[in-house]
């Protein structure tokens, strides 16, 4: 089981500390606003009102075993370093911090932390690649040349089997899934969908209107295959 | 080419627009400070300043026919409020919001907003998924059911084939692609690592110390072999 410290109860910090305890992590939150401690305390293992600037406080707080610290705090630049230095000073593994800028960033990396996250920044990035892509509803980049992607399945394509598609021969990707969309009536006669996964496909599977498949290649393939209409 | 409006310079909207113009993409920058339309238009299509709460202003900016208008205002719940309803009222087809609180978020639906996105939040989900499953270095939620990640190969797998593993009977998943690091020495006699990626691996393939391998399967089977040591 797995435990971790978060360090300021921002929106940053209460939502790393009650993502990993709904996971079922042990956390323990910190802050020194009394009230962002007693809402921590609802789901938190220990919630504990400190300032954790305060180096004999912190070391106090019995947080020198935890798998990883996370500090949250953004905007009070002083004590988001100090508290990471302190962090690094008690023992503490992995510290992960939150920085608002590069020079902010910069700072926390060369006094210790492991890991800079600048939650606004990532989210700006994250959000443009849906907004390129968006038929693509996951992503991952495989390697500096392979990705992985979901996207809807070209027009061109539905009603025919992946035998006669040859794609893997015309566009050289991997079929991985064909996800589907299963339009279900219960017996009150309402409609919901179901989605269906047929995983590593044969040439015999066909597509049809509203699939979605998960290709795999060269990202030079995946581009090609990508202006399908 | 997509065209795109980023209205609200901050961290997150500056990086939205930085992202999707390095991608390629048109974007309209907007923002009431002058110093960071100055920085904008270093990349943007076109950076104007204005206040994008007058309804007059925001309409000659020329930005009626974008794919999608991006208001990246948090703190200024009125001002961010009220440019979304202005940003509909106008006809742009797809309006993303940022909001910093559930309450705030509510009322950006409300008026119409297709999308509210929360930085600091699903930044915090984000960092706690990944510290949980630290060999984990990408994962995909492919359905409710069915999972697709990279993971560490485990010790007792390494020096054996996939054939004589027999992952795909014994643990029910597929092994989509096999990550292998491998060392080069250049010229200077300096050691450097680049990516091999072998795709739809075969039975004689054999896993090494350091390969990290993609899999994709129902949820309980991704979880039972991820237990493997
Ligand atoms: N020295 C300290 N000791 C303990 N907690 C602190 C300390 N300094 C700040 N905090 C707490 O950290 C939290 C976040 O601080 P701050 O507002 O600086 O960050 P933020 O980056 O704006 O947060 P958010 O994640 O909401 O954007 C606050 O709850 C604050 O009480
Ligand atoms: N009425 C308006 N018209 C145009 N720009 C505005 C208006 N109101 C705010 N802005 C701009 O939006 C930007 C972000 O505003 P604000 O500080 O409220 O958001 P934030 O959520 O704190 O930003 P960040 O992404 O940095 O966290 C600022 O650059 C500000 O000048």
């Amino acid at each position: 089981m797995k435990q971790f410290a978060v360090i300021g109860l921002g929106r940053f910090g209460i939502s790393v500390a009650q993502s990993l305890s709904e996971k079922g992590m042990q956390v323990i939150a910190i802050d020194k606003d009394g009230g962002k401690v007693k809402d921590a305390a609802e789901f938190a293992t220990r919630a504990l009102e400190l300032d954790a600037t305060d180096k004999n406080d912190l070391s106090n707080a019995g947080i020198e075993n935890v798998d990883a610290a996370i500090v949250g705090i953004g905007k009070d630049i002083a004590s988001s370093v100090l508290i990471t230095l302190i962090l690094k000073e008690i023992g503490i593994k992995e510290v992960i911090s939150k920085a608002l800028d590069p020079l902010q960033g910069k700072i926390l990396q060369k006094i210790g932390a492991e890991r800079v996250v600048y939650p606004e920044k990532e989210m700006g990035i994250k959000l443009a690649e849906s907004l390129i892509s968006p038929g693509i509803f996951e992503y991952i980049k495989l390697s500096s040349s392979h990705t992985l992607i979901e996207v809807d399945v070209p027009k061109n394509f539905e009603g025919k089997t992946l035998g006669n598609l040859g794609i893997n021969t015309k566009y050289g990707v991997q079929i991985v899934a064909i996800k589907r969309k299963i339009m279900q009536t219960d017996k009150t006669g309402k409609v919901g969908f179901s989605e269906k996964i047929i995983v590593a496909p044969s040439a015999d599977d066909g597509l049809i209107n509203g699939d979605r498949f998960v290709l795999l290649g060269e990202n030079k393939n995946i581009e090609k295959i990508k202006k399908v209409k």
